[in-house]
């Protein structure tokens, strides 16, 4: 584990006295770096942290009864764990009308599963009466597989035979408005950042709808790449905040890190399962304990 | 980026971000480098120019694309295994297809009973490749239904069988229990089944790809990677350590939604795309 290799390095490089030397630091910033790497998070985001650290580290005064490898954890612990911001506290809503939610995302992240667990998410802990939207005409059998969660946790889903998604989106909170449904959660296709005319799409459904709030659904095991598709999505549209997904395998889930840092976007809730209630609040202290292993 | 420049640690640092930024990995771009740098002791690289060549070459010997290898007696079945939405039922529609370019018939075998809608999507990729479908509703045994489509695939006398399976993290041990199960069964129908055995990898996924491949292997002996979404700007490198260490070739390539966008793996092509 890294904080066994840090102990190692520490002992050979110091002897365990007096204040974290600029050389003993900076070996223990190359393991931290290789760890956050080995982990996932992006090389410039290791880089950022990795120099953040080195700077809070050097010239500390060595503390009593504290081995300055455990020093030197604390302080890199500390700091991730700053970075990965507060405690969430989920959704905040305004109290007057419907709120809708847009989710979006790469191909595969989890998006319609998630945009089920949310219904259910909503309905249990805040007593509202979702609608969802499937919003995706182009997947075969998406608006199936929307209309099946939906079903199974009685919660109306909203589609149509033709149209695109802009005006679907658009009509739908029109129908949530008037049938009452407090909460409308647009279920849109995966794409690539890169694809010109989807993320126009995308933008096109965000004029049509106003969604108060736009969640990124990401996957937990993606790797370098998170950096470049999530802050293409937050500056075509501007997130809200992020939902991290298949945190229940064992990927450490550097990517969490990475879209924080690009996008500054929290993360709201992780996805630990197939299951609809398998939806969590985010722990930014686990989440830095799982990085750094 | 090396017109004229020697073969310094400076150079070999800027190679070494590009490769982790291609999710090569820390250990396996170390290694990589390591190897650049003996190669230029012994006098094999010397300019900057020699660097990339060398480099490509040396990559894509490593990176030996596999093949399909056909059963001597039809139906060749061929078992699609992955984590939860790697891209494995789009890819079975493209292989399908692909197959059916080459003069095979195909069937398809709707192995995952489990998500919603998930035999309704390979249903409706069947009809638009005309080619028939064994099914059964969400919720039946999967092993069931592998039985039943090896079953029809020989009465049939179809070429090749393809089998579709629900999404699983390589972590829960039940569904890598269940994998096996189906395996098993397909081997009691079809001495030698399944014959090829594909991982779908995502490309954008990180490290944990190298975990995934190790822990589908031990499951089900894989026989190849698709590497899936290669359109995107992520370049799915942990397949060199995948090589490296298990073996397993990539045999294709899924750049796209569409029927069309499956190929064969070329790493010469691959290997260009890393360093472009
Ligand atoms: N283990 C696990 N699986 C998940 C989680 N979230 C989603 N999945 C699975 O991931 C796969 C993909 O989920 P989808 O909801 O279809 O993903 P999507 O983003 O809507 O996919 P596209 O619409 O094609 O872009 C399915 O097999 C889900 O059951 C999670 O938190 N844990
Ligand atoms: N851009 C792109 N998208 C792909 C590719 N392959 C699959 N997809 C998309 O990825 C998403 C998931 O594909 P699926 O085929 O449903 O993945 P799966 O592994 O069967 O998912 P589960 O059965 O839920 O585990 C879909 O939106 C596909 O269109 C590819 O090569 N490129
Ligand atoms: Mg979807
Ligand atoms: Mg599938």
């Amino acid at each position: 584990s890294l904080t066994q290799r840090l102990t190692g390095l520490f002992s050979r490089l110091t002897g365990g006295a007096g204040r974290l030397t600029e050389d003993s630091v900076k070996e223990a910033v190359r393991e931290v770096k290789r760890a956050l790497l080995e982990a996932d998070v992006s090389l410039e985001v290791a880089r950022t942290f990795t120099d953040a650290v080195k700077e809070k580290a050097v010239g500390r005064e060595g503390m009593e009864g504290v081995t300055h490898a455990q020093q030197f954890v604390k302080i890199v612990h500390d700091e991730l764990q700053a970075l990965m911001g507060g405690e969430t506290k989920g959704i905040e809503f305004d109290v007057s009308g419907t709120t809708v939610i847009m989710m979006v995302g790469l191909q595969g992240s989890g998006k319609t599963t998630t945009c089920g667990k949310l219904a259910l998410w909503l309905r249990r802990k805040h007593k509202k009466s979702p609608m969802l939207v499937a919003a995706d005409i182009q997947r075969p059998a998406a608006i199936e597989q929307l209309k099946v969660l939906g079903k199974s946790l009685d919660v109306p889903v909203h589609f149509e035979e033709g149209g695109r998604p802009p005006r679907i989106c658009a009509r739908a909170v029109e129908q949530a408005r008037k049938q009452g449904s407090d909460v409308v959660i647009l279920d849109t296709a995966g794409r690539l950042h890169i694809d010109e005319p989807l993320m126009e799409e995308l933008a096109a459904v965000k004029r049509e709808a106003k969604p108060h709030l736009v969640y990124l659904v990401a996957d937990a095991m993606t790797g370098q790449d998170a950096v470049k598709s999530s802050a293409a999505f937050h500056e075509r549209l501007g997130l809200s905040g992020v939902i991290l997904t298949k945190l229940d395998g064992d990927a450490r889930g550097g990517a969490a890190l990475s879209i924080r840092q690009v996008t500054g976007c929290p993360v709201i809730f992780v996805g630990v399962g197939e299951k609809l209630d398998a939806l969590d609040l985010f722990h930014p202290e686990r989440m830095a304990g799982r990085i750094l292993g | 980026i090396v017109k004229g420049r020697k073969l310094d640690e400076e150079l070999l640092e800027e190679i070494e971000e590009t490769l982790l930024r291609a999710d090569v990995g820390v250990a396996t771009s170390a290694r990589l480098i390591d190897e650049l740098r003996e190669a230029g002791k012994r006098g094999e690289v010397r300019e900057g120019e020699q660097v990339l060549p060398f480099l490509k070459s040396h990559l894509a010997e490593r990176l030996a694309a596999g093949r399909i290898v056909f059963a001597p007696e039809k139906p060749t079945v061929i078992l699609i295994v992955g984590v939860n939405g790697s891209g494995k039922t789009t890819s079975i529609a493209k292989l399908a297809g692909w197959l059916r370019e080459r003069g095979k018939t195909v069937v398809l075998g709707a192995g995952d009973t489990f998500r919603a809608a998930a035999v309704e999507q390979l249903t409706i990729w069947s009809k638009r490749l005309g080619i028939e479908i064994v099914k059964q509703d969400t919720g039946a045994d999967p092993a069931a239904v592998a039985f039943d489509a090896a079953d029809a695939a020989v009465s049939r006398g179809a070429d090749v069988l393809i089998v579709d399976t629900a999404g699983r993290l390589h972590t829960q041990e039940h569904l890598m229990r269940e994998l096996e199960k189906i395996r098993r069964v397909l081997g009691k129908r079809i001495p030698g089944a399944p014959h090829e055995t594909l991982l779908v990898l995502d490309a954008t996924t990180g490290q944990n790809a190298v975990q995934q491949a190790r822990r589908f292997h031990e499951a089900t002996p894989v026989t190849g990677i698709i590497l899936a979404k290669l359109d995107g700007t992520a370049r799915g490198g942990a397949v060199l350590s995948i090589k490296d260490e298990l073996d397993l070739p990539v045999k294709f390539v899924g750049v796209g939604e569409k029927l069309p966008d499956i190929e064969v793996f070329d790493p010469v092509a691959y290997v260009e795309a890393l360093f472009s």
